[in-house]
Formats: structure tokens, sequence, C-alpha cells
């Protein structure tokens, strides 16, 4: 009976519809994990009130430009995935970069405090497992600089930056980092990096000093010193890379964290999350499931879904509909993307359980909504994911409905275009 | 490819573990 119990609290939520809408407390909370772990960085939510870079007052993001962004970064990852490897990388010798390669920055909300440079100066970068290029705005802004939080870095007044020659390997490593290989300027090592919505960084390649925390500072760390920046970065002052490639931060601080590293984002965006370098503190309870790598992009982090888990019931999704186009994990990507015929089976399963709920009009991506204006509480089917290698991962609440509003509250997922992809 | 976003990942605590070539979960790893 206790069995039975326990399996039919895991088969459903039942949520305070009032927990979905948060009035933001002007405090912020922080994570007790990031504020007493090694090597641990505090998340902020972009546009939090624990945000460095927002008013006092949370700004209420607007969901539909999120949903909007979601999607340009999810075309772009699918675009570089079905790129042939011939036709990739072409020596540019100009500022202006093909808009079809690299990845778009999408909506960007997660955001990690790193000193850069002697004396230590603090900046805000999203951190980001879909890219590899760490890269900050750079002093003079040689062409042009989006306007951000934080005093830009000027490299000049810091005595450990060193600019990278453009015969070294790590300039010719750019290519696979970057999507572009590194170019050259007065001999010093040019990169380029385009995020498909326009956005983009240009500059210099450079070592530079990094402090995570008091206890955790690298000397000369491969960057980005973009003297050329636009698009959607406005208020953060450039970017964390967290991906597979030898450039990336996890790869360069191998020595010290072997390539380790945890996160949890914020609940909510009152609240700080963690990042964490290396293997302190992560929970006993942690499931693992093999990476697989990706040929067209193997900077990302590729995972095998093998199944999904409706109320307990494991729904009849054909193995290979999963295999056939692979997956991968983003932090930087907000919606879960599934192939078709998984969705399709995903959305009848829990319109199936929801049928008490009216469905009402779709938002953007997002197909599946009900009004749940005139009920408190909401009861929903959990939801697993059945990784390769045996990993079971039930989702919380959280990770099930997107709330815009009482009443029109979406499952939070969304189907590909086509099979393959 | 499917991919695995940040609403789902917000509920759980996400490990990476390059070197040892696997990704983790951990669905209360956050509370």
């Amino acid at each position: 009976a206790h069995e039975e119990k326990e399996r039919r609290e895991i088969d459903s939520h039942t949520i305070q519809l009032s927990s979905l809408f948060p009035s933001s407390p002007s405090s912020c909370v922080l994570s007790s994990r990031a504020s007493s772990t090694k090597s641990s960085l505090h998340v902020t939510h972009r546009h939090g009130t624990c945000s460095r870079l927002s008013s006092s007052k949370a700004t209420s993001p607007d969901h539909t430009e999120i949903l909007r962004l979601d999607q340009a970064r999810v075309n772009s990852i699918h675009s570089k995935l079905s790129k042939k490897l011939t036709d990739r990388v072409r020596q540019s010798q100009s500022t202006d970069l093909p808009a079809k390669d690299g990845s778009t920055f999408g909506t960007g909300n997660y955001v990690v405090t790193v000193g850069l440079g002697s004396p230590k100066h603090d900046l805000s970068l999203i951190f980001d497992t879909g890219s590899d290029l760490t890269w900050t705005q750079c002093q003079p802004c040689v062409r042009t600089c989006y306007s951000q939080k934080e005093p830009i870095f000027n490299p000049s007044s810091s005595s450990s930056y060193y600019n990278v020659s453009c015969s070294s390997a790590a300039c010719s490593s750019l290519s696979t980092a970057t999507g572009h290989a590194g170019s050259c300027s007065a001999s010093n090592c040019v990169y380029g990096i385009q995020y498909g919505d326009q956005s983009f960084s240009v500059g210099f390649l450079a070592k530079e000093k990094f402090t995570l925390t008091s206890s955790d500072v690298f000397d000369g760390v491969y960057f980005g010193c973009g003297e050329n920046n636009q698009g959607l970065f406005t208020g953060v002052a450039g970017l964390l890379g967290l991906g597979r490639d030898k450039l990336s931060f996890p790869s360069q601080t191998a020595s010290t964290y072997n390539k380790i590293f945890s996160y949890c984002l914020p609940s909510s965006a009152s609240s700080t999350g963690h990042l964490t370098f290396g293997s302190a503190g992560i929970s006993r309870s942690v499931k693992f499931t093999p990476i697989s790598t990706i040929t067209e992009g193997t900077s990302f982090y590729g995972l095998d879904i093998v199944g999904i888990t409706v109320d307990g019931q494991k729904l009849s999704i054909p193995p290979t509909v999963f295999s056939t186009p692979g997956a991968l994990i983003d932090s930087g990507t907000v919606i879960t993307r599934l192939p078709p015929k998984a969705y399709a089976a995903l959305r009848s399963a829990f319109k199936a359980k929801m049928s008490k709920y009216p469905s009402t009009a779709a938002v953007s991506i997002l197909d599946t909504c009900f009004d749940l204006s005139k009920f408190k509480t909401v009861t929903i089917p959990a939801v697993a994911f059945t990784f390769s290698g045996g990993a079971v991962v039930e989702l919380g609440s959280k990770g099930i409905l997107y709330p815009f509003k009482m009443s029109q509250v979406c499952l939070a997922f969304a189907g590909n275009s086509d099979d393959n992809n | 490819a499917a991919i695995f976003g940040n609403v789902q990942q917000q509920t759980l605590e996400v490990v990476y573990d390059g070197a040892g070539g696997r990704v983790g979960f951990a669905p209360n790893g956050c509370s």
C-alpha cells in the first residue's frame, strides 16, 4: 500500500495556482550552495531582483519575445547540426560574418559574475553550455559596443592581459570553437562569432586572468576581447562558454576541475542558483547518462533519450523516433524540443489527464494550453524522461508547465518541425 | 535534434562530467 501510495504520489503534482505567479519580493533569496561551496558562483536570472543588471524591481519578461528568440536559437542549432562538414569554415578576412553560422544568442537568461584582469574587474556573463568561446566587450570598442551595466573591460589597464599571435595553436582552434577560422590584424589573432539573430562579437583572441572566487584564480585563460559587438546582449558584459571544445572554459580549466561543473538554475526571478566547478557538493542522488557526440556539432553535449512516461505510463514511442535525430542539452534553450511523433504522444497523454480543465488558445510555439482562472489548485500528471543507461529523471511541476497567465497555462514542450531534426 | 531546455532543467541539479563522458540529473539536488 505504501509503495502504491508513493507511486501514486509520483504520478501527479497538485499545485497551488498562486505559486505559479509569485509576486516577486523585493529581497533576493541567495543560494546556500553558491554561498558555501568551494568554486561556486551565484546564478541570477538576468531580469530578476537578484541580478546586478536589472533595476531594483524584476522586469516581467515578454514571454512571446522569449519564445520567439528561443525558436531562433533552436533554428540556428538545427542549421548548425544539419550543415555538411565540408562547407564549414571559410577564412573570413572581414568582420561581415555570414548570418547562417554560429548559434542564436536567444534569451540568455542566466548570468554569473566573474573577475577579469589585474586588478580584478567584475563582469556579468551569460553562461552557455551551447557555445564555447568566452568573450566580453573591450575598450576602446574600435567599431561598436552595446550598452552594458558594468564598465567595459579595458585591457590596457590590466597587467595580465596578452593578445594572442595569429600563428598560435589557439588561433587555429577558433574554427571549431566559433565556426570561423581566426584572422590576422598586425599579427594579432582576430576572432568572430555570429549569433543567428544578427548578434555578433568580433575582436582579439587574448589571454587574461580569470577570478571565479578568492581561491579559484586562473592565469592565461583564452577569451575574446570584443571590439565590435552588437545584438541582444544589452546589459550583460558577454558570455562564458561551457561547451565541449578545447577553447571552452571547462576545457581550459580541466587540470583543476577535470571538466566537471554543475548548476541549479534559480527557481524564481528573486532567488539565485549556483554554477559550481569541480565535484564539490554534487548531490548523491544524481543519475548519470553517457554523453553522445553529435558529429555535426562536437561542441554540444549530446544525450540519448529513450522514453517518456506520463502519470507513470510509458508512452509508446519507437526508440528510433529519438535515436534518428539525436538529442542534446542546452542551458540557453528555454523550451524542450521533441521529435514530432514524441511530442504528439506526450501532448495527447497529457491532454487526456487534463480533460477536466478547459483548453484555450495556443501561445507562440506552445500549442497545449489551459484556462485555469476558475481553479485554486491544479493536478497535473507527472512527466519523466528516461535516458540511455537507465537514468529516469522526474521533472518538477515547474518543468512541465509554462504559465503565461491564470487563463493561459501551457504544456512547456514543443515539437520539432520534422522527424530528422 | 531534440533539445532538453532550461525550463525542464530548472527543477533539477544538472551535472556535466566532461572527463567521465556523462551528464547527470539530481531531481532534488537544488532544494
